[in-house]
């Protein structure tokens, strides 16, 4: 079971629509795939159509109860693709985080809790809220990687150093094999100098780590929420579709899956 | 002085971008201006060019420290706009202010104490994280009203829900005289069936709330910040400077400002 954390604290970059999408890829290979909406916005959850009534136990539930993660993971109307919901009440434990011993370590615990009814999931992405705060911290904590969406316009460079600044934190104090497994480029649009300037900034900073592939703007993939649907269900010819698929063949290619 | 929090948990809406360009297009007619930057992202400050060198007290000083406002708010470039920087150190408010008593009256308590050097204010805009954390709060603790930049796509009208149940437990715990301002339609590309859909559930829900002015897509105002500059400075013929020109005509209209 690999877990990526989904991160990036720059707002409205494609995080939500990275983990739906590249989980649905994931899924669509054959693999189990695990989703976290570790949001209290809970995008992830609603562009999964988890209409908040159908929703019993929450992330929340996992993080601060004793709900175990097989009771919390539901499965999704996508073959092999799971979801741990979230709602409201987890802008809650941001808060009541703080003052608990070994705060950053309550994701970690529960994910890796995990009995023979969960071993099962290759992949768990975790969908972060635009913060750096301790939900995404304790994401960073409980990951083998990151991935950051990033959007090429210029607060991009700016937040990148600020999120390298944390990382290598939780990676000197809390988890020693973080690593960074790659930035991908979302909502491209490549009308603007500014876009290339910043993707090349980025490809001089960080080299290899930047995917090759690209998330071009796709009206479809802004659409497909709407329809409670992923990319593959709701446009499967769709740029969108296409760039998700690239995305999971790199990934799994940087994993040394065949 | 008049506070206006320019807020919305969802990310990468527009809300930097709307802070700096409506506060421009208010001076510009001659409102004496001033912009506190909330985010610790600091984007605000990066896109009027503080240098990190030139930035002295933040507003972390200003919250945290006992720095007057004559002291930490500073001239732009821009006549009559002056702005409150801010840096890293803002991250750490958020857990600081976790135990303060009082802890969302601290930015209101600061603006309050102007003095006769910093009352001469006409507006003070201010540009919250993308999140309903305490420094959030502490915004909508000291304005007059809110303004929320909204995207009009799918995930916009779950994060107003979500936003008003925190506007209503400030309006009624902290600040009576808090109301919502506005809803301005920021990055508004029209294209989609989407928009329209989201843009008239918007309309139906909020009616007058919703400007009528519209802040189209355009990529001039994603360029602005590389340059330092607000829009018109960068392309004052673009269609980013007339529909944030034509926001601050409504904005002041509203105010009953002839
Ligand atoms: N490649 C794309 N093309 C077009 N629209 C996109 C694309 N990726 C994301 N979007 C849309 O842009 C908006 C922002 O994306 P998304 O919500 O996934 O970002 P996020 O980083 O998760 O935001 P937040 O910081 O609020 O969590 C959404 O309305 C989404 O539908
Ligand atoms: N009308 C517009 N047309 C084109 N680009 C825009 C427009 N408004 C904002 N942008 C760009 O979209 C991105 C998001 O905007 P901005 O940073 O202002 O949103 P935000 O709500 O402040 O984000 P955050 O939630 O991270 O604070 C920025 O790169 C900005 O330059
Ligand atoms: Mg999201
Ligand atoms: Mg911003």
């Amino acid at each position: 079971m690999r877990i990526t954390a989904v991160i990036n604290q720059k707002g409205g970059v494609g995080k939500t629509t990275t983990t739906v999408n590249l989980g649905a890829a994931l899924a669509r290979k054959g693999l189990r795939v695990l989703l976290v909406d570790l949001d209290p916005q809970a995008n992830l959850t609603a562009h999964l159509m988890m209409d908040h009534a159908q929703v019993r136990t929450t992330t929340y539930d996992l993080l601060m109860g004793d709900a175990p993660l097989a009771d919390v993971a539901r499965p999704t109307a996508i073959e092999g693709l799971f979801l741990v919901p979230s709602a409201g009440d987890l802008a809650g434990a941001e808060v009541e985080l703080a003052n608990e011993i070994g705060r950053e370590y309550f994701l970690k615990d529960r994910l890796q809790k995990a009995d023979e009814r969960t071993a099962v999931f290759d992949e768990v992405l975790v969908d972060c809220p635009p913060s750096l705060g301790l939900l995404a911290i304790n994401a960073l904590t409980a990951a083998d990687e990151a991935l950051v969406p990033l959007q090429a316009e210029f607060f991009a460079l700016q937040g990148m150093a600020r999120y390298l600044e944390v990382q290598n934190l939780v990676k000197e104090r809390l988890n020693p094999n973080l690593r960074l497994g790659g930035i991908v480029i979302c909502m491209w649009k490549g009308q603007a100098n500014l876009s290339h300037e910043v993707r090349e900034e980025v490809k001089k900073s960080f080299g290899e780590v930047l995917f090759e592939t690209v998330i071009r703007q796709n009206v479809k993939l802004a659409e497909a929420p709407s329809a409670g649907k992923t990319i593959f269900e709701y446009a499967a010819d769709s740029n969108g579709a296409q760039d998700y698929e690239a995305l999971a063949d790199e990934f799994l290619a940087r994993r040394g899956v065949p």
